[in-house]
């Protein structure tokens, strides 16, 4: 799993 | 900056309301916005980039500094984002899963705590390719590079912060250990990872060691790959130290060149001045160099970047054998070298950047060291990131010091590599007990002392 499509990253 | 870019300002909520994505490599983007947000009514769209927030550029940043930064704004205040809608930039990113990518090299140990962890010692060198694993703080994806600078495996490792708490940790409970084989090493790279350590070096005094008594432990230091535009300097552990030092000079005096030791202030003991290390890579020739493994350390730090070739002795009789052979008039006691060379293996073999072993027979360790000297002064080194971009032809009087660190010492090994005066049917007291001896020893010193 990289950074990818960024969708399950935190929100800020 | 495209004829796309805009600026947005809105007032911080709680949250920013986005989500992001890429890193240092490809730019910061957005991959998602929060429904009914001020980033939402004001514009922000997924795929934008972020070039920069209020007085803070983003071109360069990782996407955890990019998400700290974003936290960190207070809540109630106006943000000012510069963007620009990059969609085929934001889908290629996407599609080829790239982000974050650099280079950092560890100073400290680290066992892993999960699976997909990976443990590291001092020295290691990751490619750091996502600094939000699983897109939360706290872990970077990572692959570990090989000596072969070939990529090896991939895992996770603790994002900077978790590697100060573990760092400073770490050197808290060798420090108050009272067994601490590393306690030099620990307080060296203490101050190596400070950002100002540069400045405290140019204050410096003459005693190198001296500045390693203060500063912060640097967890992860920021490495490019780049070519010595110098004759390294070349360091030979082992029990043959001498012998080979001796042999390099005499037969290639073109190419190699013994560093002298002079006597440091007021003391027995002995020093090689870094300044003379300098002068004889600038007579384009390896520098040798009979010192301490703690000062390898300090020859890292100034970025000289020793190439340091232990000699990895078979048994006490081999060395016997090999010493009475090559060197018959010697008196070191093989027994004592042997030991020697088994705790620097054990305490020190973070710092060797090559090694060879003693139990072939003939010249076959004399030629080796030749072809790890020629090798490894044609491969590129892991430098520090901050100096990358100097020209190679500034690059010798870059990587040297300035003129009063230049004066430094470096000290002399006591250890590994002088001559002893005991002999080998001696049954001395000798306990393999102390670790730091394979390090600085003042307490024992040069033949020349009682």
């Amino acid at each position: 799993s990289k950074s990818g499509d960024g969708k399950n990253s935190v929100w800020i | 900056y495209s004829t796309s870019s805009r600026v947005v300002r809105f007032v911080k909520a709680k949250s920013v309301g986005l989500r992001l994505t890429g890193g240092n490599d490809v730019g910061i983007f957005v991959s998602s916005v929060q429904e009914g947000s001020l980033a939402d009514s004001q514009g922000v769209r997924e795929g934008d980039q972020i070039l920069q927030v209020n007085d803070t550029s983003f071109q360069n940043l990782t996407r955890e500094e990019a998400v700290e930064y974003l936290m960190a704004l207070p809540p109630g205040e106006e943000v000012t984002l510069w963007i620009q809608s990059k969609q085929d930039i934001y889908r290629k990113m996407i599609s080829s899963n790239v982000g974050d990518s650099f280079y950092i090299r560890t100073h400290f140990d680290f066992e892993k705590d999960t699976p997909s962890g990976l443990s590291f010692v001092r020295g290691d060198v990751f490619h750091v390719l996502d600094t939000m694993y699983r897109g939360r703080l706290g872990s970077w994806l990572a692959v570990r590079m090989g000596r072969d600078l070939q990529e090896q495996e991939r895992g996770i490792i603790p994002n900077q912060s978790r590697a100060e708490q573990i760092a400073s940790l770490e050197s808290v409970l060798k420090a108050t250990s009272g067994t601490n084989p590393s306690g030099a090493r620990a307080e060296f790279w203490k101050l190596r990872g400070l950002r100002g350590a540069k400045k405290m070096l140019r204050k410096s005094r003459e005693d190198l060691s001296a500045l390693t008594k203060q500063g912060r432990y640097p967890p992860y230091e920021r490495v490019v790959l780049k070519e010595a535009s110098f004759k390294r300097p070349v360091v030979i552990l082992g029990p043959i130290a001498d012998i080979a030092v001796q042999k390099l000079s005499r037969e290639l005096p073109e190419l190699f060149e013994i560093a002298p030791s002079v006597p440091r202030d007021g003391a027995s003991s002995k020093v090689i001045k870094l300044d003379s290390v300098r002068q004889i890579a600038e007579k384009n020739k390896h520098a040798l160099l009979d010192i301490t493994p703690s000062a390898v350390e300090r020859l890292n730090y100034v970025q000289y970047y020793p190439v340091v070739v232990f000699c990895q002795p078979e048994s006490r009789q081999g060395i016997k054998a090999m010493r009475q052979w090559l060197a018959p008039d010697s008196r070191k006691s093989s027994r004592r070298l042997y030991a020697q060379a088994n705790k620097m293996k054990k305490n020190c073999s973070h710092l060797f950047t090559a090694t060879i072993s003693l139990s072939g027979g003939g010249n076959a360790w004399y030629e080796q060291i030749q072809d790890i000297i020629r090798t490894q002064q044609n491969q590129p080194v892991w430098t520090t990131a901050d100096q990358a971009d100097v020209a190679p032809e500034d690059s010798l009087e870059v990587l040297n010091p300035p003129s009063r660190v230049a004066s430094g010492y470096l000290t002399c090994d006591s250890h590994a590599n002088s001559d002893y005066d005991d002999t080998d049917g001696e049954t001395g007291a000798f306990t393999d007990g102390e670790a730091e001896d394979a390090y600085d020893q003042p307490g024992l010193a040069r033949s020349s002392e009682p």
